[in-house]
């Protein structure tokens, strides 16, 4: 499932810097 | 649990509301009723306005875009999806707010946003809606509900189901800190296809239900049935996810200068 999420992985992994959207 | 721990909830999820949501209904009711003694909102009504106005829209552009040879109504469409990416990185770290969410296992934190996160941004739009249209673009423009049922088919069909909703959802008369809980009950669904440990995301639901029903109380004490009005509206809001994401999958297939942002692809994939 992570792998076929991986912004909304990244979103919820990265507390602080925000991924480039 | 305490009532005074139930209050705490209320107060930290409301907090975390105000600080990941920029506009609130607060501010967006202010807007609507002219009261803001500030700006008005610039009005799109006609294709001619949309022009003149899409220099609010939205404040990231996507690259690889040719903006010339795009017609009006896709390239507002494209400029929608980009809020609305940068709407579900704000609901991400509001649920990352929610106590308990960031213990559960991570897959089902995926799946949780995965089917919460259009629900959410669905009730977060009814604040910004009244009858005759909607405020975009953090409440600088107002469009039109005629302008949007004017474009051509199907983008034409996209909002109309989200006026009814949010017209008769704003009878309710939350305020910021009832939705709070409410976006955070969405949130913590233990039915979702595909959760793996689905306990301890019921047990943080009910919590949070306990939270909201003593909220409602406290907040609408004249308002009879508002929790069982409140938590009725959940079922409408699955509908008009599946609607909407069905009118998705059909702009794909005639648009072809359709393009999906990769973060809603992720999310509406094999969604319902």
């Amino acid at each position: 499932l992570k792998e076929k999420h991986k912004i909304l992985h990244q979103l919820l992994q990265n507390s602080t810097s925000p991924v480039d959207l | 649990p305490e009532a005074a721990d139930l209050r705490a909830l209320a107060r930290h999820l409301y907090e975390a509301y105000l600080k990941y949501f920029p506009l609130t209904k607060a501010k967006a009711r202010a807007i609507l009723s002219g009261k803001t003694g500030e700006k008005v909102p610039f009005v799109i009504h006609d294709m001619k306005s949309l022009m003149e106005g899409e220099q609010f829209i939205n404040c990231r552009q996507i690259p690889s875009l040719d903006h010339q040879q795009q017609v009006s109504t896709l390239r507002f469409f494209h400029s929608c999806q980009s809020r609305s990416a940068e709407a579900v990185r704000e609901v991400t770290e509001f649920a990352k707010s929610i106590p308990g969410f960031i213990d559960l296992d991570l897959n089902d934190q995926v799946t949780l946003l995965k089917y919460g996160v259009i629900e959410v941004l669905i009730i977060m739009m009814s604040p910004l809606m009244n009858k005759d249209g909607t405020l975009i673009s953090y409440g600088q423009i107002f469009m039109t509900r005629e302008f949007l049922k004017s474009l051509r088919k199907p983008f034409c069909q996209m909002m109309e189901p989200k006026f009814e909703f949010s017209v008769k959802f704003n009878t309710l008369e939350l305020d910021d800190s009832d939705m709070a809980l409410f976006l955070a009950v969405i949130i913590l669904s233990g039915d979702r296809p595909g959760l793996l440990n689905v306990k301890p995301i019921e047990q943080l639901q009910e919590t949070v239900l306990h939270s909201l029903e003593l909220q409602l109380k406290l907040n609408h004490p004249d308002s009879l049935q508002l929790f069982a009005k409140l938590l009725q509206k959940m079922t409408d809001l699955r509908q008009i996810v599946t609607d909407h994401v069905h009118l998705i999958e059909l702009l794909k297939k005639t648009e072809v200068d359709m393009f999906l942002h990769p973060l809603l692809q992720e999310i509406m994939k094999d969604l319902y």
